[in-house]
């Protein structure tokens, strides 16, 4: 069994959800920070049968898409630079950042 | 080392954490969300020496138990399907999914 | 590659954060609960090249410090203990709890 951790935007997080669940992947969703923008997004634990780890990783391939989000430059507090100059500038982010680690053990109670 | 990590049931969450707590095991608590019922659960991470792997897993199996959670199948928006017949399904939701990963090395700063 | 999970201090956190991305490390934060004092902690997931593991893990030492937190008693609800004797009790806290995991596949889309 492997352990897939999966980081995708926001905006992807319940398509993604809705196709694992029609092909009957078991996941488990937390919400997170990206460490770079700051802003909200998902973070998927989907423990796989070995066999279906080609197809876990494909569903999350096709569904969550690289976009581009603002990241607004933090303006020091003291006001010393311009605020008018902090003009968000456009980052591109990813459709998924995935890691797959081994289960040594899987148990249900 | 090996990490423990456990998805319980919220109404199981702190019963399992005094557990832990009173047989000196160290634990975080993250809260997560199930993919398929799309209500709140719990995520534990839990760090334990090699020798004591056996007697976490049974307190996690002693101390969440299955229970039946009614879902809301999700009515569709457009107002298609006839609202009154959105009935509660009820779903048996597991005590604990436990997932144990090797843990390559531990550092306490 | 490895995953490097480290569990720090709220007051740590984004110093970490700042440090980590000025150094070019990748990271994803995950808000968290310390199972003994049940007051809020962070998570980070961390992952990196083989060969810059060591360099995370200075930097994590080197941003995150032990404190001391004041531990409230719990006072049972029916009032029995005298509330007045629940006077908050010092604990020592460590800078950072850390993990190291293997990757056996990373991706991204
Ligand atoms: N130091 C830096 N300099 C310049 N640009 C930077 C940068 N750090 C990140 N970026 C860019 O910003 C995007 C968002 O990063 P963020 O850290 O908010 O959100 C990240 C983070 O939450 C997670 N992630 C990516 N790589 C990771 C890793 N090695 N470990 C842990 N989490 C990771 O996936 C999200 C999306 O990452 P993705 O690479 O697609 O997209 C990244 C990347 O294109
Ligand atoms: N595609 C599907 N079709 C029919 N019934 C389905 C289903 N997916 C889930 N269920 C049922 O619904 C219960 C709740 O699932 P949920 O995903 O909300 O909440 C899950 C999820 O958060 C986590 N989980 C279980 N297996 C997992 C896995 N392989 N990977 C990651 N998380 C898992 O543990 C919670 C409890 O799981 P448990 O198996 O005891 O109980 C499950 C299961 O009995
Ligand atoms: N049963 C017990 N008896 C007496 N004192 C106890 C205790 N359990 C914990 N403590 C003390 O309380 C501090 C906070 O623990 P907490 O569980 O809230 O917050 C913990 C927890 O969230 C996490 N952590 C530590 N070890 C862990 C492990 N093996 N597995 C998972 N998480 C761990 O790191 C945080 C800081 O841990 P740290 O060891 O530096 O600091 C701990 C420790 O000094």
């Amino acid at each position: 069994m492997k352990l897939v951790i999966a980081v995708v935007q926001d905006k992807d997080g319940n398509k993604l959800r809705d196709a694992l669940i029609a092909q009957n992947f078991r996941a488990t969703k937390l919400a997170s920070t990206g460490g770079f923008l700051r802003s909200g997004n998902t973070t998927f634990l989907i423990g796989v049968e070995d066999h279906r780890l080609d197809q876990v990783l494909d569903l999350i391939k096709i569904n969550c898409r690289a976009r581009e989000q603002l990241m607004t430059p933090v303006v020091p507090l003291d006001g010393s630079s311009e605020p008018a100059s902090a003009y968000p500038v456009p980052v591109q982010v990813g459709g998924a950042t995935v890691f797959v680690v081994d289960i040594l053990r899987f148990e249900q109670y």
